[in-house]
């Protein structure tokens, strides 16, 4: 997550799904921007916080099998640069999300809640647990 | 060059970093890959698609599972797709130019099918040669064939027991006169010469200070030592002497005691940058520090410098600021096996407490007779100038081969005197289209992509020898620009400096 | 060759490649239809 051009990779993989929500023709505004949310969310939960290992071979004994990606980033070291762009960068999303749906209550539950789900597991003192 | 003053001569080295736009087409191209990897994986999962990797029997799946599927998905859903372009079996010697079996694959290259064809005098870019020495005929063949026929060709015991034999006492003089050292000692396998050598050198209580890009071997003799290990970055002299002054600053963590001894491991050409080894530096800062310094010549022993003595004969050093030289006779004599250099009383310890001495069989006395025989060629002990006419050639060569590949505007990683030529290509899809693109104008290159490599930095790896001749270049040269014009569009080619030239 | 170089299908199947292009082709028009409206 530390090599060049990565970020700006992952910016504009955001911005592409959230085009092509966009110029799908039954959803609305609100809704195009919670799904965007929703699904940023799921997929920074499951490649973050669910797989675990590496897609392959790592000479180091099998230590990065049972750690997740976001814990064998920068090998463990906390408040890297990356960890904090992958912190802030769904509570940016939230925040857009939130005035495009006009704080709407049902939109701001949902996106509160896919929100917390991919915080939570950044916080250090959630390193390892589970 | 920082600290010009330590060094004899210019020390040119680029490592032209990644365009942008091309570094985030590679992110995308891989993602792509994963996508449609996880839906294949979904497709076996469901028995739509065929499953072709081993996996467990039914009655096996309450057991703990053998096969950790995650960590091969990369190979079956991305290397599989590409993998005619490695392990291809030849059928010659691997010389300049080699005999290679054509193979087909009907199922995207799961299972492969000798067609019975040769892919005759394919010109061999891949193989570590630097000095021409893998030949089935001339000098060395002839005096490897009389050794097997007096010695035989294997030595059914260790050193340490019976197995020391008067050719092996003979090498090992050789190797001392040729590196400058005091003494030393031959392995049968160079691996095993970084890996079981190591952890004799260094245990508990003490610190190894390993460059990044160090090889496996390196790295697992640094683990079996039980030593600490700390990572500085590439051929970086401001990272290594950071790491320096916290050790001895800050000594043992907890116990803050002070590090017994503190081992530096570099190689000394890195045979997947092309880079060399910034030796009058990390000399400076060992006796600075007091540290030991282990130099891995792998690749550059006969490759570099004006006798072919390696890193240390090219910038024209002083052996015995080396602690411990290694190296391997893979490379430039066309043999195998490695070598330990250093001082006598070192060679004495490593002889009662090497595991390689203690357990593995002794090197193979035709093995021995090869190097020994390549050896005094190059050191012009055989009577000839073949050795220096060689050492010659292949410095113009990898001067002559990276120069004008730059010129044609590829990305050149590394040094301007390496022999280990990485050209660029990023995505990975490049790597599987340019090996194959490049056999199809019979040449045969090694692509390398990740995770070997940074997952934006896949590149093919040319090795120059001294076997190769002008016209040899010229063509691979001349197909490298056929490529070129195919790789046009993909404009990564044109390096910025190209473009701003 | 260019595309299917960059895009990496070079190293997918011909089917596989025929997915990825429909719904690259579906989600360009979505994408035109809706800027036009």
């Amino acid at each position: 997550m530390n090599s060049r051009g990565i970020w700006l990779a992952y910016l504009l993989l955001v911005t592409m799904l959230h085009v092509i929500l966009l110029s799908i023709p039954v959803l609305t505004v609100p809704l195009v921007w919670t799904l965007t949310n929703v699904i940023h969310n799921l997929v920074m939960y499951l490649f973050l916080h669910t797989v675990k290992g590496t897609p392959f071979e790592t000479p180091d004994q099998g230590k990065a099998c049972l750690l997740t990606h976001w814990e064998q980033m920068d090998n463990g070291i906390q408040f890297t640069s990356s960890r904090k762009f992958l912190t802030i960068s769904p509570i940016v999303l939230y925040i857009l999300a939130s005035f495009y749906t006009k704080y709407d209550a049902t939109h701001f539950l949902v996106n509160t809640g896919t929100l917390l789900s991919v915080l939570l597991p950044k916080l250090p003192l959630f390193h390892g647990v589970r | 060059t920082t600290n010009a003053s330590l060094y004899n001569k210019v020390f040119v080295e680029q490592f032209e970093e990644t365009p942008l736009l091309v570094a985030v087409l590679t992110y995308m191209g891989y993602g792509i890959l994963t996508i449609f990897g996880y839906l294949r994986d979904f497709l076996r999962h469901w028995g739509m698609e065929k499953c072709h990797v081993a996996r467990e029997r039914e009655e096996q799946k309450d057991f703990v599972p053998l096969y950790q599927d995650f960590e091969n998905f990369y190979t079956r859903n991305l290397y599989m797709r590409i993998r005619d372009n490695w392990n291809r079996p030849i059928c010659s010697v691997p010389g300049a130019k080699m005999d290679l079996l054509e193979r087909a694959s009907k199922d995207y290259n799961w299972t492969f099918q000798h067609t019975g064809k040769l892919v005759k005098d394919v010109i061999n870019m891949g193989s570590y040669n630097y000095l021409g020495f893998a030949e089935n005929t001339g000098r060395c063949a002839d005096a490897a064939t009389e050794s097997t026929h007096h010695y035989g060709i294997g030595v059914g015991s260790t050193r340490y027991e019976m197995g020391n034999l008067d050719i092996h006492e003979e090498l090992e003089q050789l190797v001392a006169r040729f590196l400058g050292v005091e003494s030393s000692m031959a392995f049968g396998m160079g691996f095993a010469t970084n890996s079981m050598n190591i952890p004799a050198l260094a245990g508990k209580g003490c610190l190894i200070l390993s460059d990044e890009l160090n090889h496996a071997s390196l790295v697992l003799g640094a683990r079996l030592s039980g030593s600490i290990i700390r990572v500085f970055k590439h051929n970086n002299m401001v990272s290594l002497e950071k790491l320096l002054r916290d050790a001895i600053v800050h000594g043992q963590p907890r116990t803050r005691r002070p590090w017994k001894k503190i081992l530096i491991l570099v190689e000394g050409i890195y045979s997947m940058e092309g880079s060399i080894v910034r030796l009058p530096e990390v000399i400076a800062l060992k006796k600075r520090y007091k540290a030991f310094l282990y130099l891995d010549e792998a690749h550059s022993i006969g490759a570099l410098g004006p006798r072919g003595g390696g890193v240390v004969d090219y910038f024209a050093l002083d052996p015995k600021d080396v602690d411990i030289m290694m190296g391997t006779f893979t490379k430039s004599f066309g043999a195998a096996g490695g070598y330990i250099g250093g001082k006598r009383e070192l060679i004495d310890y490593l002889r009662s407490h090497s595991h390689s001495a203690i357990y593995a069989t002794s090197m193979s006395p035709p093995v021995s007779q090869q190097i020994i025989t390549s050896m005094k060629i190059i050191m012009g002990e055989d009577g000839t100038t073949l050795g220096v006419v060689r050492l010659r050639q292949l410095s113009e060569n990898t001067t002559y081969f990276r120069r004008k590949l730059r010129e044609m505007g590829f990305i050149i990683y590394g040094n301007d005197d390496s022999p280990v030529v990485p050209m660029m290509l990023y995505m990975p899809a490049k790597i599987g289209a340019f090996g194959r693109e490049m056999l199809k104008r019979n040449i045969g290159t090694v692509v390398v992509g990740f995770p070997a490599t940074p997952i934006i930095e896949s590149r093919a790896r040319f090795c120059v020898s001294a076997a190769h001749t002008r016209d040899i270049l010229d063509t691979d040269i001349f197909c490298l620009s056929i490529c070129h014009s195919i790789g046009y569009f993909l404009s990564v080619y044109l390096s910025l400096n190209r473009i701003f030239s | 060759y260019q595309y299917i170089l960059v895009t990496a299908l070079y190293m997918l199947k011909p089917l596989v490649r025929t997915i990825f292009n429909s719904i690259l082709i579906s989600v360009a028009g979505m994408a035109v239809n809706a800027g036009y409206v």
